[in-house]
């Protein structure tokens, strides 16, 4: 921080300065600006996510605490190199349960949330969240831009890999004029900035897909509505649910053979 | 005693060797690392470097440096590189060449080229243990998403999300079909 920041001489409480609407929910920011923020070496945001919403893959030069105000759900933190060690096998799974259809997957570990949990992101670490609760989820998030971890200069700055977030609505606070926060909703994700075709490449997919990785005809926000429910693969979310399972499944099968 | 003190602490590795090589593709190319893993000095300088080498028409996987900036030195021939923030925007889109030099921010998305020709390159990160988060290839972070977030992200069907997961096997350096060169797409 800059020396003169922390000469604070009022403190005084501090409320959202932007809100930054999209389909399935809402982000609000405070300023980081805020001189109290300023010498702190922090900034705060909450997500507001309605049931099914989703917020779309992303990642900060910042470690991100963040604090689960309501509701409950499911998240994945990407790092690179990790195995995929959710594996959905041969036999039917949970998902497939009166789907009818295969469910086939295998991805990073997904972790499960509720009301009252904190979750640690490591800087530059891919991350998503989804509400799979009836009510809304609620996500206070601690960014810290002071930590050694960000090389970037002194305010966060989130990489979308997915989605058109600038196609949120901005509605602007009292403090008005434009800060680099602000501009991180107002973007396009980082393939956007690719070569079409390097990224067909790249991925060994035709130009379309390609082209649907940019998501530049996507209207929906960071913040997306999954109507039909997200499928992964994960275990049971509580004791009582995988005993309930169990006695599903044996009324299914019979007693479970060994 | 003294073999533990920085007077006697080994400060030299050579990063050209192919057969230290990390990653090697035969028909792409190979990426070195040295670290404070590899070079313990490392650790107090707070540094780490690495050696690429591309062979003509293949790419480096676009990724990102969890943790540090990244000064990219060509040392052979030119690669296309692009260098994307975090609007999406491309703050460089150009053909690189020997002599050359490019600063990559931490967390800027980053694609390598070498079309016409190879491209070999020496690079500095600015973190002891630099870590690449890579966004396609057997160990990027699409491939660690679950399918269905990835059909309903980039709103495409499952398969097309199955393909963009697991078309590609390799992990860092790829072939190129030739199909993408900039240069003859005038």
């Amino acid at each position: 921080q800059q020396q003169g920041e922390c000469q604070l001489n009022r403190l005084s409480p501090q409320e959202p300065t932007t809100r930054i609407q999209a389909e399935a929910g809402v982000t609000e920011l405070w300023d980081q600006n805020n001189q109290q923020f300023q010498c702190a070496g922090v900034s705060l945001i909450r997500h507001v996510i309605q049931s099914r919403g989703m917020l779309l893959p992303s990642y900060v030069n910042t470690p991100l605490l963040a604090y689960v105000e309501r509701g409950r759900g499911f998240y994945g933190i990407m790092q690179s190199g990790c195995p995929e060690t959710f594996q959905s096998s041969q036999q039917m799974q949970q998902g497939e349960r009166g789907a009818g259809s295969r469910f086939q997957d295998r991805h990073q570990r997904i972790g499960q949330f509720r009301q009252g949990d904190i979750i640690a992101f490591p800087a530059g670490a891919a991350h998503w969240a989804y509400n799979e609760g009836n009510e809304e989820l609620v996500l206070v998030c601690l960014e810290d831009s002071s930590n050694n971890a960000n090389q970037l200069g002194q305010f966060s700055r989130r990489f979308f890999i997915a989605g058109n977030p600038q196609q949120g609505q901005q509605q602007q606070g009292q403090y008005g004029g434009k800060s680099l926060r602000r501009e991180r909703f107002e973007s396009g994700n980082v393939f956007n900035g690719f070569d079409v075709e390097v990224l067909a490449e790249a991925f060994g997919v035709d130009r379309e897909i390609a082209r649907r990785l940019q998501g530049q005809d996507d209207q929906r926000g960071h913040i997306v509505n999954i109507q039909q429910g997200l499928r992964v693969v994960r275990p049971p979310f509580s004791q009582e649910q995988e005993e309930r399972e169990e006695r599903q499944e044996q009324g299914q099968y019979g007693p479970r053979m060994n | 005693g003294i073999e533990e003190t920085i007077c006697s602490a080994k400060v030299r590795q050579n990063i050209d060797n192919p057969s230290r090589a990390d990653i090697y593709n035969p028909h792409a190319g190979r990426f070195t690392t040295v670290n404070s893993l590899t070079l313990p000095i490392l650790s107090f300088l707070r540094l780490s470097a690495a050696r690429g080498v591309l062979y003509r028409d293949s790419i480096m996987a676009p990724h990102w440096v969890t943790n540090a900036h990244k000064v990219i030195y060509i040392t052979k021939g030119e690669s296309r590189i692009q260098i994307v923030d975090h609007r999406g925007q491309a703050v460089l889109d150009d053909r690189v060449r020997q002599g050359q030099v490019v600063v990559v921010p931490q967390n800027y998305a980053v694609v390598k080229h070498a079309e016409t020709e190879g491209c070999e390159w020496v690079e500095f990160n600015t973190n002891d243990n630099a870590m690449i988060n890579t966004l396609s290839g057997r160990t990027s972070a699409i491939r660690g998403l679950p399918v269905d977030v990835i059909a309903n992200s980039y709103q495409i069907s499952r398969d097309e999300a199955r393909r963009l997961k697991f078309n590609r096997e390799e992990t860092l350096i790829f072939r190129s079909s030739g199909r993408a060169r900039s240069s003859e797409r005038v």
